[in-house]
């Protein structure tokens, strides 16, 4: 474990907590993604299927649960609490994200570090996580303003990924035989997808403007 | 032997 990783892992448990807060709190969804909150139900669910049978550290298990029970309840909140789900904008929220799944499913049965179940989970989850996001950042250009809770929820899953970039560079340079090629890119590409939306989250947060995407 | 690489991030 290593600073940069740490940091990842606390800023990407900030992210979901700042959801569920928010959901909890305000009761609404309005300019949530629920295809974004399944993309991401359906990555933890396929990369922690190790959850019982690899034991690492209680940090890990617990992490792990934390991650998969607030996925979860969130696709739970909206889809099926009675005052929330009203707020679920689904005319605007079109992406069709099992258009995603499908091909991280056949990229994983290809490029995998190893032809087993569990691998190739793993990998699909990595895949899927990367693309995950795009249902939200679409929806986010189609109602144009965001809420700055919203906002601060995809910064800081930006940032929990560039941590980890850099949790990646260290672990290279200091464990020898650390080479996960899949994870690194898959990992870079879902960076970069944010990218965009990063450039403006900040170009607003220093002009103290509220946060307008360009259509 | 290739020590078993169990994945240890989240």
């Amino acid at each position: 474990m290593n600073i940069f990783r740490l940091a990842g892992d606390m800023t990407h448990l900030a992210s979901v907590l700042v959801l569920l807060l928010k959901i909890h709190t305000i009761k609404s969804c309005a300019g949530i993604s629920l295809k974004t909150q399944e993309l991401y139900a359906l990555v933890f669910a396929t990369r922690y299927l190790d959850l019982f049978t690899d034991y690492i550290s209680l940090y890990n298990t617990l992490m792990k649960l934390i991650f998969l029970v607030s996925s979860f309840s969130i696709v739970w909140y909206i889809r099926h609490h009675k005052i929330v789900r009203r707020s679920y904008d689904k005319d605007q929220d079109t992406f069709r994200h099992y258009f995603l799944v499908l091909p991280c499913f056949l990229l994983a049965l290809v490029i995998n570090e190893k032809f087993t179940v569990k691998e190739i989970m793993w990998t699909f989850s990595l895949y899927l996580e990367a693309v995950a996001i795009l249902p939200q950042l679409v929806l986010l250009q189609r109602t144009r303003n965001i809420d700055n809770l919203t906002g601060q929820y995809v910064f800081l899953l930006g940032a929990y990924r560039s941590l980890y970039i850099l949790n990646w560079i260290y672990r290279y340079f200091t464990e020898p035989h650390y080479v996960h090629w899949i994870t690194w890119i898959s990992g870079l590409v879902q960076t970069l997808l944010y990218a965009d939306f990063f450039y403006y989250y900040f170009q607003s947060w220093k002009n103290n403007v509220k946060l307008e995407l360009p259509a | 032997t290739t020590q078993e690489q169990t994945h240890d991030e989240l």
